[in-house]
């Protein structure tokens, strides 16, 4: 990726000092189930990579278009899964797909090499978004498991591939998927990624793109880091120029013919150029080209895809679009790479648009590109698309854990696919921008395997511990990340710990820690029955009809509360890891919690004088009052610090 | 009516594994696949993230399968998408 390396502060002395030392450094390699690979990318160079790794028992699956010399010391696994793909929809046709790890559709590449892409200066989609593009962890090794095809991803190539890459040896695992909301005992990247923990494997999973809707996140097991999307400082600016001499902001990234400066073309609403009811959103076949043609088209967003849109608009004749965001969206502005003169504007702004439209008699426009433009304030902000909380499977665990960046962010594509993921687009790049938290998602995949490389004997939760306590939730100027659905602070339902900062995440002071017994108790928690257990964690386990167990017993870095009824207390112990050489004494502070509630820490004060000490302390919840009603809730955070170190978690309380 | 055959994946106790067949878990999972279905096919064989397989039969089949001694759990195939 360009520029979210410099967004998450990893291009400065930091970085050098403590990542891209690589021969000091454990290797790495990080697995990534998606769509497949495009072996010919620069972004899988392997110059300056020693021999792989003795102990790597992965392969380089020989098939149809893909050698044995399509991997190399970088790139050094590539399988396909396609059994149970083609048991349910018929057999591969070669004309369409490869059966092969090679990636037809672009999504698998962006994916790996945003999480850890070698350095390939001169970058950009047609000069968009220009720069040295690098993943996150450009020393990592990367092995990817194709179990995406067509038709989607299906759970017995999924469950395959994982056995295979955690055979393999891949010490992280980036999944940007998912598959709805179910019980972990019957969700496969749950069962998979159990064991993958167990072997001490971290593993990264999008959070989802169905926000900013409540209760929409899929991936939400707590041995599983659920990734959110946020924005970065960069945006691709156009100007809508209406007749009226007035000016509106948007955002894209076509690249062909301008238009001129000047307001002088025709500009109508889909929804008057249709004899469809839907014919405002500019679904195939709906425009009439009498009308459309000559002219600039405002369509609606929503049901088909942006950049098919204007791929309608254009075949009716038109000569650009402005597409109009719905409510849902809000103000957030996707950049795509549309092929007629598009470009995106917020909900409000096309309000505003549509009102011009209908109050003139010859309403005329024009789009003005600007390129690239860095520095957007504020950044980041919550993405409109990324899943929310609560936890809908588990409510007493937080969830997403983090976001990260997921808006316009430039990597690897397939070599076979244009930047719209169009038939009719021809264009072939080697990078594309493209958006969701399937982009997030490798972002802390590779942030992960730099903290593997640099700390290798940390378990996956110690991992996704120093990740979590170390996100920032505010600004430099101290206010809070903002949403962009609505223009409001960011809860810990949107953003979780908040935004990854790998930086703080090398030394984060102190970490929670947790193992396999830990969520097997976790599980007994959740009262699934022995048989759930034992399939899920592949032993003969049955919980102790002599112990009482809680969610809230997980030593989470997160704190939910869930109040009975009848208000009262709620308390909740956590174990505290020393990860630093040096001692250091913590002091507890608790902020943000509105409505009368009473928090006590006890000890408020930890003291730790040797590495790899614990201690543990617990936080009482108190209602002091009877205000809140039956599902309201409140947030706020817990942070202990050492004066150098800033150990925060966030807090959910519901009543 | 003949029913439609569905991918399922089979989730079995290894540590139930009868004697005769230690060390060939494999030939346990097509006997406690055949022990319902004469014709379904092993697609996989898990032993490393789970112990088991993945299968295309009749729910019915399905249903029988979860009386056979060591089979845990019999989930049906679930289509994940990208995100």
């Amino acid at each position: 990726t360009t520029r979210t390396p410099e967004f998450l502060g990893l291009m400065g002395e930091e970085e050098r000092d403590y990542f891209l030392q690589s021969n000091k450094k454990a290797d790495v390699v990080v697995g990534v189930l998606d769509t497949g690979v495009w072996p010919e990318l620069k972004s899988y160079d392997d110059e300056g990579f020693g021999p792989v790794p003795s102990t790597w028992k992965g392969i380089c699956q020989v098939s149809k278009g893909f050698n044995a010399s399509s991997c190399n010391r970088k790139l050094i696994g590539a399988r396909f899964f396609s059994k149970g793909y083609e048991a349910s929809m018929g057999m591969i046709d070669d004309s369409k797909e490869e059966r092969s790890p090679r990636d037809v559709d672009g999504h698998g590449s962006h994916t790996s090499t945003t999480a850890t892409g070698s350095l390939v200066p001169g970058a950009s989609l047609f000069g968009f978004a220009p720069g040295t593009a690098r993943g996150m962890a450009p020393r990592a090794r990367v092995a990817v498991y194709k179990v995406c095809w067509t038709g989607g991803c299906f759970s017995s190539d999924i469950l395959a591939a994982l056995d295979k890459a955690v055979n393999d040896g891949v010490n992280v695992l980036s999944l940007s998927l998912g598959g709805g909301q179910s019980d972990y005992y019957k969700d496969t990247v749950a069962v998979g990624s159990f064991a993958a923990i167990e072997k001490g494997i971290f593993v990264s999973c999008s959070a989802g793109n169905a926000g900013p809707a409540p209760g929409s996140m899929s991936n939400v097991a707590p041995w599983i880091a659920t990734v959110g999307a946020g924005t970065i400082d960069r945006d691709f600016p156009v100007f809508i120029v209406l007749g009226n001499g007035k000016n509106y902001s948007g955002s894209s990234l076509y690249s062909g013919k301008k238009l001129v400066d000047t307001p002088k073309y025709d500009f109508i609403y889909a929804g008057n150029a249709t004899n469809a009811t839907n014919g405002n959103l500019c679904m195939a076949g709906t425009l009439i080209p009498e009308k459309v043609a000559g002219k600039i088209v405002l369509c609606d967003r929503g049901i088909s895809a942006r950049v098919k849109k204007g791929q309608v608009v254009k075949d009716a004749g038109g000569i650009g679009m402005v597409l109009a965001n719905s409510v849902k969206n809000g103000e957030e502005l996707v950049g795509d790479a549309h092929l007629l003169p598009g470009a995106a504007v917020g909900a409000k702004t096309g309000d505003l648009i549509k009102a011009y439209i209908f109050s003139v008699p010859n309403p005329k426009a024009t789009i003005i590109f600007r390129g690239t433009e860095v520095g957007i304030s504020p950044s980041p902000v919550v993405a409109a698309f990324s899943s929310r909380g609560p936890n809908v499977i588990t409510s007493g665990i937080l969830k997403p854990d983090l976001i990260a960046p997921g808006v316009n962010i430039l990597a690897g594509w397939s070599g076979v696919m244009g930047p719209t993921g169009l038939s009719t687009d021809t264009r072939r790049t080697p990078f594309n921008i493209i958006s969701g938290t399937s982009m997030s998602c490798p972002h802390v995949s590779g942030l992960a395997a730099l903290l593997k490389s640099a700390h290798p004997d940390w378990s996956p939760a110690a991992i996704k511990s120093a990740l979590m306590t170390t996100a920032y939730n505010t600004y430099k100027s101290g206010t809070g990340i903002l949403a962009v659905d609505t223009g409001k602070t960011a809860t810990p339902y949107d953003i979780g710990s908040g935004h990854a900062h790998p930086i703080r995440a090398m030394n984060p002071g102190l970490i929670y820690d947790m193992g396999v017994e830990d969520y097997l108790n976790f599980l007994c928690a959740l009262n699934y029955t022995e048989l759930q257990i034992t399939a899920m964690s592949r032993r003969n386990f049955t919980c102790s009809n002599k112990k009482t167990y809680s969610v809230s017993d997980l030593n989470y870095p997160s704190f939910t509360v869930e109040f009975p009824k009848t208000g009262g207390n709620v308390k909740q112990m956590r174990t505290v890891t020393n990860v630093e050489s040096t001692g250091g004494t913590y002091k507890a502070a608790v902020t943000g919690l509105k409505g009368k509630v009473n928090v006590v820490v006890e000890p408020s004060e930890l003291k730790f004088v040797k590495v790899g000490e614990k201690k543990s302390y617990t936080v009482s919840f108190t209602v002091t009052g009877n205000e809140k009603t039956s599902g309201s809730t409140s947030f706020g955070r817990l942070e202990w610090s050492d004066g150098n170190h800033v150990v925060g978690s966030p807090i959910s309380l519901t009543w | 009516v003949e029913e439609e055959r569905k991918t399922y994946i089979v989730h079995l106790a290894k540590h139930e594994i009868p004697a005769v067949y230690k060390g060939l878990h494999l030939d346990w999972y097509q006997t406690s696949l055949q022990s319902v279905s004469e014709s379904a096919e092993i697609l996989y064989a898990y032993d490393t993230v789970a112990h088991g397989f993945s299968t295309r039969m009749t729910p019915s089949e399905a249903e029988a399968l979860l009386a056979v001694n060591g089979v845990l759990q019999v989930t049906p195939e679930t289509r994940y998408h990208l995100h």
